[in-house]
Order: structure tokens, then sequence, then C-alpha cells
């Protein structure tokens, strides 16, 4: 469903120039969960935004099925992200001005589409959100603010889900709840998710782990089927 | 060095108010390191805020040491945060036009004072942010954001550190750096540190654990020592 070849990623020139995709190479198949660990600046978080067309790399490929996504304009880049893509920010990225319910609706309000009432319920009551709906960001504890974020990534029930962390504020019982949906997301619908976390009980609902450091890929481990 | 008697928050009003902190009591003592725990939404962050004058409560009192901060006037409260208080925010609040350093020594710029050279360093270099100083918020990724976030509340060894989920963005490596770094401050300083953690590992190295639901203080644990 997605992959890098050879992706380089270098931020800044000359002697402060860092190197934060070094040569990496990985392959996400449909309907797979994969989780990516690695310190803190190996490049995690670089990784999603290429793949997700959010940045571009300095070298190598970044492609969503046959597409190259360096090959997209930005009229249908902008596209591809809305429709097929649904991605969590590491900062969650919500719109101050808007509620809770607004920010996960807005892939949708984008594209002139209206939410199904039954999928947004049961969304909402599933990560805990459903009574903070008519809030705005502000309004909302950290861990609030953060499954408002993962809603609004599964609302359209895109193909690819990169989720940047999803997990690092929240509570076990809250961050459980929300890998179960994110779960059903791959075995019921097929969907395709990348997950970023530094959470080893997170990686371990995946069913593979790919360890970064230096802007690689260093290690991968197949997960035992729960 | 710091304590909240019965205190009350409310946000809203009518039918949607929120009952963020219930009839709260905690105290901490000075040089204790104490942390907080709870599900997402209890009052976590609402609890520390009140605690160092960023919000104020609806009813109850906010104390440190002998004062009471709803006694105090807004150029009391600024000079009682600038100098006393070190304060890690979930979402960082680091200023964007400013570099990782200029965002680092920023309460003592604001004091009219300048850092210890040999402190800033060793500071940067334990929490392993010394070759990304010259980086704005934006060139950082996210660990490396939450580091500079901490060490500008630890900076001016203040008499108390309030960290908001310190760890929340960290591998477990650099996560146990910045755990030892509060920790000396700690045993070595004797500074009073309020720790809010979602994560069990980072709550262990804490003197105690004090348990939020509904915006109330359910449990206490001691923990033994190392
Ligand atoms: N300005 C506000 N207006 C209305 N409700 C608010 C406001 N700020 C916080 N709340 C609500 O108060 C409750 C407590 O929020 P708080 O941020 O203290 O939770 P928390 O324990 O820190 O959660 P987390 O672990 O997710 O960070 C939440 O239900 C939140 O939605
Ligand atoms: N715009 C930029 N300019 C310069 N350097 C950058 C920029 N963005 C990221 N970097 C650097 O690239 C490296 C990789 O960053 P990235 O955000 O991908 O790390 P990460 O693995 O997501 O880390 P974390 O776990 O802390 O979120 C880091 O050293 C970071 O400082
Ligand atoms: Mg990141
Ligand atoms: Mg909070």
């Amino acid at each position: 469903a997605a992959r890098v070849i050879d992706g380089v990623k270098v931020y800044g020139t000359g002697g402060t120039a860092v190197r934060a995709l070094d040569g990496l190479c990985a392959e996400f198949a449909a309907g797979a969960f994969t989780a990516i660990m690695g310190p803190s600046g190996s490049g995690k978080s670089t990784l999603l935004h290429c793949l997700a067309g959010l940045d571009q790399l300095t070298s190598g490929r970044a492609m969503i099925g046959d597409v190259c996504l360096g090959d997209l304009g930005d009229r249908a880049m902008t596209l591809l992200r809305r429709d097929r893509i649904g991605f969590v920010f590491q900062a969650f990225n919500l719109v101050p001005a808007l509620t809770a319910r607004e920010n996960i609706v807005l892939p949708l309000t984008l594209g002139g589409r209206r939410p199904d009432p039954a999928w947004l319920a049961e969304l909402t009551e599933a990560l805990g959100i459903a009574g903070r709906l008519g809030h705005r960001p502000a309004e909302l504890s950290g861990g609030q603010q953060q499954r408002v974020a993962t809603a609004r990534a599964l609302i359209t029930r895109p193909d690819l889900i990169f989720a940047d962390e999803p997990t690092g504020n929240l509570d076990s019982k809250a961050a459980a709840e929300l890998l179960t949906q994110i779960r059903r997301a791959v075995d019921d619908y097929r969907q395709t998710v990348v997950m970023v976390t530094h959470d080893p009980r997170a990686a371990a609902r995946a069913d593979r782990v790919l360890f970064l450091a230096d802007g690689r890929v260093v290690r991968e481990l197949r997960c035992p089927s729960a």
C-alpha cells in the first residue's frame, strides 16, 4: 500500500545539515498494522510525513500504491491526502476555532461530504470523547485532544492511516481503547496502519515492528498473533 | 512547599459545566518528588495549573509556602512564577520564533539574568539536546521539543518544578535520563517536584504517587526507596 525506497531527507545545508532519513527502505503491505519505534530524533515523524506527502524526500522515492508522490502536483496531492489518508499528528494540529465535532468531520466537510451519524457516534463513544464534542480544543485535556485528532484520522475510513504517537497522552485504559479501534480498522475494514510509538504495549498490538535509528531501519520484528 | 485545600474548579456554567476539580485536597512537602496519575480528563493538568497560579480555583485555596495564590496581584504572581516555579507544559508552549537556547534561558532573560554556562551545558548534555540549541522548535522532533521545555523549567533551579507528562514523547532511554535529572533536582538540590505522568516507570522514580479520578485524590502510594 505504501513504501519508501532509498529515502533520504536532509534538513538545512552545510555544517549544520541534519540527515533525518539516511537511505531508508521500508514497505507497508495493504491491510497490515505496522508499528515504528526508535529513539527520539531518529526520523520517525519525518518518515511518516514523507510517506503521507506532507514533506518531500531529498532523494529516493515515496510511493502510495503505484503512485510516486514526487510526481504529483499540489492539487492531486491534496485530493489524495484528503480522500485516502488519515493522519494523527504528534502535536494533534487541531483547528483552535472549531469544536471537537467540527475538527473531527473537517476532512469530510472539505470534500463536500457529510458524516455517517452512526459511525461518528460509535467512534466518539469508543474513544471516550462523545461528551466533549461541543468544546473547542483549548477546553479539552491533552488526552482528549489526542483522541479528537485520532477520530479525525479515522472518520473517513481512509485506505491509509498514519498515527504519530497517538497514545502518548493517554492513561492505559484510554490507550487500550484507542488501539482497539485501530486494530478494528485493520481487521474488519482492511485499512493499512503505520503507527509511530514509544510504548511497547502499543507496539505489541501491531503485526510487525520496525526499529529506526539515525534515519534507517535497523531491525524488524514480526509480532506473534494475539 | 505547596498545597491545595478543598480545591474546586468549574469550567463553564449551567448544564454543560465541567467540575474539573471536585473538592481536591493535596499537600506537597518541600524537597519531595510526587507523581500524579489518573485517567485522561481526571483533572491532573488543572491541578498543576492552579498550583502554579496559571489558573484560578473556583473555590478552595491553592498555597505556595504560606502564600495563598488567590491573594496575589498580577505583578506578584508573575514574579513568583518567574523566580520560584518551573513549569513543563503538556503541549510544551515553546516560543516559535526563538531558538531552543533562547527558549531555555527565557525565564532568566525576563528576570534580567544570565545563565551559568556550565549549568546550561550540563543540563542540555544530560537531556541529549546540546546539539540542537541553535534550532527553532519547528525544526526539532517532538521529543526534542519536550526536552527543551524541560530544560527551561530546570534552568533557574526553581524551588518548585511542575511537570505535566514530561516523558510522553520520549523513548525509554531519553525518558530515563530526563527522570534522572529530575531526581537530582530533588536529591541534590532539595527542589520540590510535582510530575503528572501516565507512565508507571516514571511514577516509580517518585517518592509517592497520588491517584486522581473525577477531580479528587482517590488513592496515595508511598514508593519504596530505590
Ligand atoms: N477551558 C476549559 N473549558 C471547559 N472544560 C475544560 C477546560 N479545560 C479543561 N476542561 C475539562 O476539565 C477536565 C479536566 O481536564 P484536565 O486537562 O485537567 O485533565 P487531565 O487529567 O490533565 O487529562 P489528560 O491526561 O488527558 O491530560 C476535562 O474533562 C476537560 O475537558
Ligand atoms: N525542519 C527541520 N529542520 C532541521 N532539522 C529538523 C527539522 N525537522 C526535523 N529535524 C531533525 O530531524 C531529526 C529527525 O526528526 P523526527 O521529527 O523525524 O524525529 P522523531 O523520530 O519523530 O523523534 P521523536 O520521537 O522525538 O518525535 C531530528 O534530529 C530533528 O531535530
Ligand atoms: Mg516524532
Ligand atoms: Mg493533562
